[in-house]
């Protein structure tokens, strides 16, 4: 599973 | 993934390629801040510690890797390539960006989302990235000669945060629980340090003539 970190922003 | 943020990441991507290319074609760097490069060379340093943990998409590791290989890059030329560095203005270029870099770290041990090492360093990273921008600017402002692929470079670094506030208005609205109250507001700040330069650049496109910022 991706772990979607709170950052998924550039 | 909306269109605004993409519009951001390819003016962000569309910035450090033209910087890249007038360095690397014309191997002159007059009028470009070495500071405001270092500084941006710690900001993706600080921000990407994730590169290698979090897997989050292709496209996110693949800017990541540009984003990190071009400032370091453009660092590099400036300094050690034996053509360029001879152009690099360094009597102008003297805004002393420790005093960006240290109240930026003291903010973000500060004010954070979550205390630890990652987070903290994110935060830093997202402080001084708002502020980035002052040696260059200010160094405009000495210099008062902008030629094109300078001014074109700052304005597409900040259409880049411009756009990102739009990204963030719309995922307000559209995703759930998206609050990020840090990023938000040194975003804004960011791009009101930019709000001026804008103004002359589109005075002088306007007029179609030179860019001259005054003193």
């Amino acid at each position: 599973t991706q772990k979607r970190s709170s950052h998924d922003e550039l | 993934m909306n269109i605004f943020r993409f519009a951001g990441d390819m003016t962000h991507l569309a910035s450090v390629l033209v910087l890249l290319l007038k360095i690397h074609t014309i191997k002159s760097c007059a009028g470009i801040s070495l500071k405001t490069q270092e500084l941006y060379a710690l900001v993706f340093a600080t921000r990407y510690l994730d590169l290698f943990t979090d897997y989050i998409s292709l496209y996110n590791t693949l800017m990541k890797l540009i984003f990190l290989g071009s400032s370091f890059s453009i660092v590099w030329y400036i300094r050690y390539h034996k053509i360029v560095r001879r152009s690099y203005d360094k009597d102008q270029d003297t805004f002393r960006h420790y005093f960006l870099v240290l109240p930026c770290l003291l903010l973000a041990l500060l004010i954070n989302e979550k205390f630890t090492f990652r987070e903290v360093m994110w935060t830093f990273s997202l402080y001084l990235e708002a502020v980035a921008i002052l040696p260059q600017l200010v160094l405009l402002q000495r210099t008062r000669n902008i030629d094109n692929l300078t001014g074109q470079y700052v304005f597409l670094l900040g259409a880049y945060r411009a756009l990102y506030i739009l990204n963030w208005i719309y995922r307000y609205f559209t995703e759930p629980h998206y609050v990020h109250w840090i990023t938000w507001i040194s975003g804004l700040v960011q791009t009101l340090l930019y709000a001026d330069f804008f103004y002359y650049y589109f005075q002088s496109w306007k007029n179609n003539v030179k860019l001259e910022l005054p003193a």
